[in-house]
């Protein structure tokens, strides 16, 4: 995925939003 | 069944934004997130913006739930 690096789609920066939130919910 | 259960972690997840359980997530809110998430102040003004579907400043849950259900790929009535 290229989320994170400049010039990412949208779709991939929601992705990568929506994966660190809940791997911050789950996470330890 | 499925909905449910997305529509209750997307309201989990809105209210790791909404920290003072205001009912709404604004700009601020976002901003506060960065440092938390490995996402850029920009990425997250974009995410916002992608996010608040009627561009009003005040993303609800409704609109973060349809946003996260977009993301699972799925049609989420909150």
């Amino acid at each position: 995925m290229d989320a994170g690096k400049p010039g990412a789609t949208n779709e991939g920066v929601l992705a990568n939003f929506f994966n660190s939130l809940l791997s911050k919910k789950s996470g330890p | 069944d499925m909905k449910r259960i997305i529509a209750e972690k997307a309201r989990e997840l809105f209210i790791c934004c909404d920290k003072e359980e205001k009912g709404f997530v604004c700009r601020r809110d976002m901003q506060r997130l960065d440092g938390e998430l490995p996402l850029t102040p920009e990425q997250l003004e974009e995410v916002f913006d992608s996010l608040d579907d009627d561009g009003n400043g005040f993303l609800t849950l409704e609109e973060f739930t349809e946003g996260f259900g977009g993301f699972l790929g799925l049609n989420v009535d909150p």
